[in-house]
């Protein structure tokens, strides 16, 4: 059983790793992505460790190899399909963000109650009414559920998601959602990030 | 010197706490708060002894004031001023949030160069032209500046946020910022969120 602190660093890991593939970087040290990393190197060796023998002694590891390990490990060499439901401004933000799509995660629907939005193309989707949300995930698979919709609809939302057989749901709205625990969920909360802002302007001595 | 990882730690913390004061509990075991947290009960001590001695041996935390010490350590004890670039969806999602403001992230300003949204009102807002970004960062003494334009905009507004000043930068759009080092740069990407989610589904064994 891998850590959640390991977990949140593969998609990292990931991203740095396909900057030296896109740089034809062949090799690197584990000393060297620990730096880009900012952590240490023997944190990055036991990271990796959960996972499998990687890298050689004395040569570091070979970047496309650990790259398309790292890629298999996340489980992105399958697509996901996707939802979104609340098509306000954080919800058309997500639909429209292009790098979703480049990693498998495939926005098959947008939903919303609003008529001034039902019909409204965003991209491939066109929005479509909440009341045809539960038949929809089924007939289509849906393995992840974004909420943006306000806060006060945000749990009924994700109750018929779960009633439908989502797997995933990440959620936007400021509550604790229940869901069963089979369900996995992730809430994003931005504000956190400015917290870590505010943490570290305090250490720098702005005050 | 605090590490990355803890320092992230630190909102949820806050947000967990703030959550017991809410329910008005008065103590909790180290060993509780770490089930909240995720985390090992011996973690949340090492978390805890990069800042000072809390809780008492026996008795565990005194929620009202951990809170309040965290607060502290996080900086929120005072108000900090920030603008958004780049009104778009994510943009006014990120500026009609009332989270922000709550934990003291004042809104000063928003600026776009589209004509049909400057002049727009975003709550007690008014988008205005970015050509008077570096006058408004140096008046107000704007601390914090979140980026949300497209990527081939987004250095050039770090540039400009830099030259008048900013102290930290919150970007979301999707390149690798170059900035000096005594500026603080967060980037927000989302799709590692989502790329968390693929691993823990993969692990649930939905393939
Ligand atoms: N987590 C964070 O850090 C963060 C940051 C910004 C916004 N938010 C949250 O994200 C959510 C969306 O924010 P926004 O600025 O896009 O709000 P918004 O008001 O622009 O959009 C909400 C949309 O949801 C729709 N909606 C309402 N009830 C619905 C339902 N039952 N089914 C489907 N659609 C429904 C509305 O018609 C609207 O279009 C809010 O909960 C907000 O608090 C969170
Ligand atoms: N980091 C992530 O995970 C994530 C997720 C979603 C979107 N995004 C990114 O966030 C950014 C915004 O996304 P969006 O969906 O809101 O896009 P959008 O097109 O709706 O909004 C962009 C806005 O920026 C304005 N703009 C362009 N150049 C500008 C400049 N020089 N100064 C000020 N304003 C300028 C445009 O007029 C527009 O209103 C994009 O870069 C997108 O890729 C990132």
């Amino acid at each position: 059983h891998v850590p959640m602190v390991v977990i949140r660093r593969l998609p990292k890991y990931y991203r740095y790793l396909g900057e030296l593939v896109e740089r034809k970087v062949e090799r690197i040290s584990s000393q060297t992505l620990a730096d880009m990393m900012g952590i240490s190197a023997s944190q990055l060796r036991q990271d990796l460790n959960h996972f499998g023998e990687f890298g050689q002694q004395g040569y570091g590891y070979r970047v496309e190899d650990l790259y398309q390990e790292i890629g298999r490990i996340l489980g992105l060499e399958k697509e996901y399909n996707m939802i979104i439901v609340g098509a306000g401004n954080l919800g058309q933000a997500l639909a429209n963000y292009p790098n979703f799509a480049k990693r498998g995660f495939v926005l098959k629907g947008v939903f919303d109650v609003n008529p001034k939005l039902i019909g409204l193309k965003l991209r491939d989707n066109e929005i479509m009414d909440t009341d045809g949300l539960e038949d929809f995930i089924r007939a289509n698979k849906i393995d992840i559920g974004i909420i943006t919709v306000p806060k006060e609809a945000a749990q009924e939302v994700a109750d018929r998601m779960v009633r439908a057989g989502i797997k995933a749901i990440w959620n936007f709205a400021p509550v604790d959602l229940k869901v069963p625990k089979e369900v996995i969920l992730v809430n994003e909360h931005l504000a956190d990030r400015l917290m870590e802002i505010s943490f570290r302007l305090k250490e720098l001595g702005y005050e």
